[in-house]
């Protein structure tokens, strides 16, 4: 463990955090993406089976189950509890033009063709374009609520204080994941221009509005 | 090296 990683996992955690505070306390998932957060699901669901077989730590097993627990409560306010709130007309990101080219790579491009290690690739590959939805509905509408750009940020920052991690095992274990950091790399890519915006706006004070 | 060992990262 080293510092970078545990601010990314920190990160993600107040993400999570932000993220079911917001829709528990306005009563509301408006502005949120049901497909992004039934992708994360998958991904989490997909990753993190090596709960029942392997035990690395207190903390690794810990954060497993809470990513686990949110995304599934998450998905359970978004489409049940507040369903009447959800915004399903600008949520409309084809998700399994996202699902399916992350099966054929995981099958195609991993470490070691068994089940669990290719299921781990999958999650990699779709976590890294898992964002997509929420962006693609934000530029939809145009703009997003303060509360979902702090959780975007959050979200957007924990991959990409992992790659300092990634540099930091590089040199210091010489330790290395291509399958990851090529991934986490993409992902973070993704987030930029929401970055910018949200640096140069939303830290101003000003609404996130995206040209329309 | 890559990663076959146990996977120690979220």
């Amino acid at each position: 463990m080293n510092v970078f990683r545990l601010l990314g996992d920190l990160s993600h955690l107040i993400a999570v955090i932000i993220l079911l505070q917001k829709i528990w306390h306005t009563r509301s998932c408006a502005g949120i993406s049901g497909k992004s957060q039934v992708l994360f699901a998958l991904v989490y669901t997909a990753r993190y089976l090596d709960l029942v077989s392997t035990y690395v730590s207190l903390y690794n097993t810990f954060m497993k189950v809470i990513f686990l627990i949110s995304s599934y409560a998450t998905i359970y306010f978004i489409y049940m509890k507040f369903r009447a709130t959800y915004d399903r007309n600008h949520d409309t990101f084809r998700i399994e033009f996202l699902i399916l080219p992350s099966v054929l790579l995981a099958l195609l491009i991993n470490h070691q063709f068994s089940f669990l290690e290719v299921l781990w690739t999958f999650s990699i590959y779709l976590e890294s374009v898992a964002i997509l939805p929420q962006l693609f509905m934000v530029s939809k509408t145009g703009e997003a609520e303060s509360i979902t750009s702090h959780y975007l940020f959050a979200l957007g920052s924990y991959r990409g204080l992992y790659i300092f991690n990634w540099i930091y095992r590089y040199w210091s274990e010489q330790h290395y994941d291509i399958i990851a950091i090529v991934a986490g790399v993409v992902q973070t890519v993704l987030y930029c221009d929401f970055f910018y915006l949200y640096v140069t706006k939303v830290l101003k004070g000003k609404k996130l509005q995206l040209p329309a | 090296t890559n990663d076959n060992d146990v996977k120690d990262e979220l």
